[in-house]
């Protein structure tokens, strides 16, 4: 009476291997909807290994939501339009910078002011650029709120071309450390549902070879 | 789910010091007396949290969010990457002994680079404010006894200069690294005297059998209509230990709602 599958895998001495399992069919999901267009249904998915003669060796726990997002620009109004579970959204969103200058980030800090945004009728929160990617617990906040996020990498028209002095284009020094952290950070984040849109950076495209490779990876991914 | 996989968050307990102030090296701190707060070199640290909420925490800065306190924190540019280069101390034992399995230390992220010691070892971990780390310190721990814990976190390398008349990220020097950028002061934002340099997510150990999983990633795709899901799930398996291994992979999923269940 829930979904439950496994399956035996072998794994050689001191290797990694990437694993999926074969595709769950589920009839009529519960779909998770942004807040003010229905539910936020989540999904507890539970993954456990047991190994043979040695017994449970690890498990990850997750509340999933089923939801399709697709966004593209309307030639009609040269404006990013998002659709959710094939509807189009009507975009209402808020800027967000970060919790606290000082870092104190916490789960219960997030849901209260995530549920302002969310109270205040909004449905995206867009997480600037020259901030943070923003903590799981975020995440969490917006799944069950219905807070479509829109986050971007940490590049900033001031600092990464423009701004008085100007400033270069081509930083940060270390393109292959940014996109290193930027792969670590899609991995982190990536199975929430709010989670809408990765963005380069505000009002600048970061270097062209991260540009490039983050186009390029995030398609993969 | 239940397990007896033990899992240990290291949000308290956590002692500071500036490393200018220390004369000890990070195998000392870990191999002989944990440092005592009676001392005037450590105090009690914030962790998660940045050196200024260390600092803020034992009274040794004004609030930098009321009034102009900001002005009367020390600005890196003026006082050095030194003055914002601290140790931050703990200590843990295991609630179980692991038998064949292992023990990683996991950082969600540290601002901007660390050196960690446990026990006498150590590790230099990569730069970057926005990158997780993971250690296995298996062979690092005092199975039946304290383990020591110390962690040198040096600030970004570039923390830059904020000009007098201000600026949108100040000089921008910030951005040569991989960091936040606001922390040089944006629109109404005074910048931020330690640059967020701090061990600014959560701290862990984890215990697992010899297969771990790595990120797993969950897709939904759907057919013609959102009547029909497929829901996929791939993971990195790693084998940490050196003999092969059978593991039995099993994936539940019910509806958060404990009442409701989704039928295949």
């Amino acid at each position: 009476d829930h979904v439950h599958t496994s399956e035996d895998i072998v794994l050689e001495g001191n290797s990694t291997k990437l694993y999926s399992i074969p595709p769950l069919p589920f009839q009529s999901p519960a779909l998770w909807w942004p807040n003010g267009l229905g539910d936020q249904p989540l999904y507890k998915v539970d993954i456990t290994l047991d190994v043979r003669e040695y017994g449970e060796s690890d498990s990850w726990s997750h509340l999933f939501g089923f939801r399709h997002i697709d966004s593209y620009i309307d030639p009609s109004t040269n404006g990013r339009t998002f659709v959710v579970n094939g509807e189009p959204i009507f975009i209402r969103g808020g800027n967000w910078i970060v919790s606290d200058g000082l870092l104190r980030l916490s789960k219960d800090r997030y849901e209260t002011e995530v549920n302002f945004h969310a109270d205040m009728n909004l449905n995206m929160i867009r997480i600037w650029g020259g901030a943070l990617a923003e903590r799981p617990e975020f995440y969490t906040a917006c799944d069950k709120r219905g807070l479509l996020v829109w986050q971007e990498f940490w590049i900033t028209g001031d600092c990464n071309g423009r701004g008085i002095e100007p400033s270069d284009p081509n930083w940060p020094l270390d393109h292959d450390l940014f996109l290193t952290c930027a792969h670590d950070t899609v991995k982190l984040l990536r199975n929430h549902a709010s989670l809408a849109l990765w963005c380069g950076g505000n009002e600048q495209h970061p270097a062209a070879d991260i540009n490039e490779a983050l186009e390029k990876n995030l398609k993969i991914v | 789910m239940a397990t007896n996989l033990q899992s240990i968050i290291l949000n308290e307990g956590w002692v500071a010091a500036r490393a200018s102030d220390v004369q000890l090296r990070g195998q000392d701190l870990t191999t002989s007396q944990f440092p005592s707060l009676n001392s005037d070199l450590w105090m009690e640290a914030v962790v998660p949290g940045t050196v200024l909420t260390t600092l803020l925490k034992n009274d040794l800065v004004p609030d930098p969010f009321y009034g102009l306190n900001n002005l009367e924190v020390p600005d890196i540019a003026d006082v050095g990457r030194e003055y914002y280069t601290f140790w931050f101390c703990n200590r843990f034992k295991l609630p179980r002994v692991p038998q064949d399995g292992k023990v990683w230390l996991n950082f969600r992220a540290i601002n901007y680079q660390a050196e960690v010691f446990l026990n006498g070892f150590s590790v230099l971990l990569s730069k970057g404010m926005f990158l997780r780390h993971t250690i296995d310190i298996t062979d690092w721990l005092n199975v039946y006894e304290e383990n020591r814990l110390a962690v040198l976190v040096h600030p970004p390398d570039h923390p830059g200069r904020i000009p007098p008349e201000g600026g949108q990220g100040g000089d921008h020097d910030i951005a040569k690294d991989v960091a936040a950028q606001y922390v040089e002061g944006w629109d109404w934002i005074c910048s931020i005297g330690d640059r967020n340099t701090g061990i600014w997510d959560v701290v862990s150990i984890q215990q697992t059998g010899p297969v771990r999983l790595v990120d797993p990633h969950l897709v939904a795709t759907f057919h013609n209509s959102y009547t029909q899901a497929d829901l996929w799930m791939t993971t990195e398996l790693f084998n940490a230990c050196s003999t092969r291994v059978t593991v039995t992979v099993t994936l539940n999923v019910s509806l958060d709602d404990a009442s409701e269940f989704c039928i295949v």
